[in-house]
């Protein structure tokens, strides 16, 4: 079956779309086809990996949830994330400022959480092993769609006290979607970005997520790296942009540890 | 009359939470009479300055905005930001989770962008110098609160490409409420967050920011500076956990030239 992960985490900034884009690409460099989908009305995701002017009448995700648009119509092709042979597929569903009305324009809607679910539901293992979706930074309807229709949670989180605080509330959240909507709804994993083995704070915070989440934290930390800051200027995943970067070498490592964690 | 400013940036992570906080203690300091107020579902804010535990029936922004109390009734004193003679006072209504409802809660509401306005109309300048408003990581209903009850705008920015991408929506965003509910709205200023003088991303975006916004980029610029990670674990402001760091000088910095600034 094709593998569902929900990349997410209601705080802001800790790094969900640096780590759906370049985990994803990591991915294709070890033969998945993968498929991301921008859920975030910033659309970040998708300028990050050069799409940031969309042709006339694209589909977005958006279109997508709506039921206005099948997943493969929108899922757009990406340039050669690796191109020797045994290297995989990379496509995008990209993003919309639309997508800001969703909780308003999808409130009434009977099912409103499960649109994306039915939406996936025609991406068969024949075109994919995987798909990351990019969530926004809160708990609103994209990311109780994204929960819904995910078996995997992969929780990205800044080895900081206030991305810490937002934990508790976001299990809770996968724990109410498992009761009502997606029994099957299981965490991946947590892991930490942005991380600087210097920084006591940053030591601190693992040992605790550590504690919390003995089985559940990856091995691989993706290091503190400006490169995959600058990365997303040139519209470039990190493996194209520097490829002997610490942040190429730490994403392809997350990649490898998620593909033996097959869930 | 109270000056009114919202701090807000749909990009998340970029410093926000801990502007609000210190530059209200910052401002508490030069002798202002300062209320914070917490439109964040993740009540970070309440967290960072001690409050993790309300009292119970304790009124929050939510009561305020659903107009079950008011401003004065909600705003929780805070201890001595500054005990010599001529120190300002802090009050801080405080977040909950319930505001992460808001959107569609209010959806229906006639004016309810406006609720705001109409709770902080019975602050008068006899209590409060400043009102400092912390919004969530995107453009929904509080933030729209908060363009609509402010008269000015402050924006963090953290140096960063994708931080740079979402300002051209936050200032169409800014123009839309000037043009439909809140014409007296300016733009009070720009400033950036987690700033290091030695990486050449935050130096190029640091420039482009200048030429984009010549007058409205702060001098002070906030740097680099783990305490500030660190202080909010502590419950404290950055000058009770560390008074001679970076940070401490910094909001310092910002809150005497936001005076100087006066709109
Ligand atoms: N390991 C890293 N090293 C250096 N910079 C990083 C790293 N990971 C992310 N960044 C940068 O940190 C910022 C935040 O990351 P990103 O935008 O991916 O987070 P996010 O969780 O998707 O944010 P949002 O909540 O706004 O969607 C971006 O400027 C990004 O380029
Ligand atoms: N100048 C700084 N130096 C070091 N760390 C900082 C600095 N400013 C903020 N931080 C840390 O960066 C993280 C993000 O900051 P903060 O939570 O204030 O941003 P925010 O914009 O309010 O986030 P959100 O979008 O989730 O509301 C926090 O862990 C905070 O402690
Ligand atoms: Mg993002
Ligand atoms: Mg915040």
């Amino acid at each position: 079956a094709v593998r569902i992960i929900a990349v997410m985490n209601q705080k802001g900034g800790v790094g969900k779309t640096t780590t759906v884009a370049n985990l994803g690409v990591g991915l294709t460099r070890l033969g998945q086809r993968v498929l991301l989908m921008d859920l975030d009305a910033q659309a970040h995701l998708t300028a990050s990996l050069g799409l940031e002017e969309l042709p006339p009448h694209a589909a977005t995700s958006f279109d997508v949830l709506a039921g206005q648009a099948s997943l493969l119509q929108a899922a757009i092709p990406l340039p050669g994330s690796g191109s020797g042979p045994g290297s995989g597929t990379l496509r995008l569903v990209p993003g919309t400022l639309a997508l800001s009305g969703a909780d308003v324009v999808f409130a009434a809607r009977i099912g409103r959480e499960l649109l994306l679910r039915k939406a996936l539901a025609d991406a068969t293992a024949a075109e994919f092993d995987c798909i990351l979706l990019d969530c926004p930074p809160n708990l609103g309807v994209l990311t109780l769609n994204a929960l819904c229709a995910a078996r995997e949670v992969l929780v990205p989180v800044q080895a900081e006290y206030l991305a810490l605080q937002s934990l508790a509330e976001l299990m809770r959240t996968m724990d109410a979607v498992r009761e009502h909507l997606n029994p099957g709804l299981t965490l991946c994993g947590v892991v930490l970005t942005r991380f600087s083995r210097t920084k006591t704070l940053n030591r601190e915070v693992a040992a605790t997520l550590r504690e919390h989440f003995p089985d559940r934290l990856f091995e691989a930390r993706i290091r503190e790296n400006v490169a995959l800051a600058e990365a997303p200027g040139f519209g470039q995943d990190i493996f194209r942009y520097r490829p002997g970067s610490a942040g190429a070498q730490d994403y392809l490592q997350l990649a490898k540890e998620l593909l033996r964690k097959e869930a």
